[in-house]
């Protein structure tokens, strides 16, 4: 049975994308058959890796996930590239519970030769996350060890109860993962323990460094597992990775 | 006549709310009448001050400026607290170009008492910060010093650049800001270099240090010029302040 993540969080620049790529990357060394959808407009995850964005929107077209994944330099890791249409993002923005319903069936088609499929999402509470949401099993939300961190999370959590009371909906909550802990900073032991405290168990243990490398690793159109193994980050995402196979 | 500055970027996390947030506080220091509005529904800019998100959106019920606008800690610096009602949000983004009109009504009110209106706006080219963008006469875009920082800017002025042909608009733009500069990072002065060949006059001189002092200022509910004048990055918005001025 197929995994599907969506990586979510309102807050921007808290490390969704980063989060997204590196973790895709490390379940695809680990042999898992995985697939990152980006549906970001920004398409950080595509030029992550080095992709092109797409010029159309492969759920606005009607693409088949056969037709429009792609493969990456990864063995094991494809990915659905994100489209920066201005008027495709907007088309699926409007269309509401419709665009969920593309993107369901669009998954389903791709479920059949994957083990996890991740998703990026916009930092917004907008229709493209909820849609991102609704076709999940699962969420996971970066957190960054800051102060700005701990105050839309009210917001989020009630977009997410609501997507869980859906019919027909399976989104559990995959786990909460503090992001860019600089442990040098009070102020990141203080988001740390009051997050902790706060959602106990559903915060994984690993917690991903503050690490140059993690954010040099795009520029070399690869995940840092890859660009630099043995950085503190990389063996973060690699204990990440563990502790979401083992959940 | 007042200069209202539009703070966007569709990238997130790169300090909208902390630019807008000090440089509203230096200007309000600096002796000019400041008007700070928070559009973005995460009302980071309003809880970075110390202050409550209103319940409902001034925009959606019609409550005058006077009305809704509120003091801060910081003498000739006032406040249009952001609301995280995701109903007068969702309702915001509906009206397209009625959203616009409130908002330049609105602010029409304000200009009579003020020198100087910063708006927050969410990390999204949606309709939320085209209505921003419509209603001010210039933007300030800040810049993180990261990889991903000059992706999504290509999208960003495509948007801008409508925004500024519509009939009766005033739009120019203000300046690109580079912030979260860390001087020990290779990649932090690659992306200076390049977006200064890219935009040249464009981008203010002061450059924003990455600076504990400037992330930890929210929570004493002030900006880092209140809370640490002589840390590296309160001097920098102070300088900030200068050049806006002098522009
Ligand atoms: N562990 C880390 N160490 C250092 N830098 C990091 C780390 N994680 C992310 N970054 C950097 O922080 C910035 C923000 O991360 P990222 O773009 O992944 O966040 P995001 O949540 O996807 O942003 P958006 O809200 O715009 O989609 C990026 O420049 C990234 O390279
Ligand atoms: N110069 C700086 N030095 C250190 N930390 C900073 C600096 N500027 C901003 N930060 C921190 O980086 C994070 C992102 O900044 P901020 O929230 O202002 O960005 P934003 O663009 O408004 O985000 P969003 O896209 O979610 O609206 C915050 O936690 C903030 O405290
Ligand atoms: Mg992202
Ligand atoms: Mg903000």
């Amino acid at each position: 049975l197929v995994r599907t993540l969506c990586i979510a969080n309102q807050k921007g620049g808290v490390g969704k994308t980063t989060t997204a790529i590196n973790l895709a990357a490390c379940l695809a060394l680990a042999d898992k058959e995985t697939l990152l959808v980006d549906l970001d407009p920004q398409c950080n995850a595509t030029t992550g890796l080095g992709l092109q964005p797409l010029e159309r929107h492969p759920l606005v077209t009607g693409q088949s996930p056969a037709e429009a994944t792609i493969p990456t330099g990864t063995p094991k890791l494809s990915m659905l590239p994100g489209s920066r249409s201005f008027g495709d993002t907007q088309r699926l923005a409007e269309e509401g519970p419709e665009c969920t319903n593309r993107l369901r069936r669009y998954l389903a088609q791709a479920a059949a030769t994957s083990d996890f499929i991740l998703i990026d999402s916009p930092p917004s509470l907008g229709p493209l996350t909820e849609a991102a949401l609704s076709a999940s099993s699962e969420i996971l939300m970066p957190i960054q060890c800051e102060y700005f961190a701990m105050e839309g999370l009210t917001q989020m959590i009630q977009v997410i109860k609501r997507v869980m009371q859906q019919p027909e909906q399976k989104l559990e909550f995959g786990g909460i993962l503090l992001t860019m802990y600089d442990h040098t900073l009070e102020l990141a032991a203080e988001v740390d323990q009051e997050v902790r405290e706060f959602f106990g168990e559903i915060v994984f243990e690993t917690v991903i460094p503050r690490d140059v490398s993690v954010s040099e690793a795009p520029s070399f159109g690869c995940s840092v597992v890859e660009h630099a193994p043995r950085a503190r980050g990389a063996r973060a995402y690699i204990e990440l990775c563990m502790e979401v196979l083992e959940r």
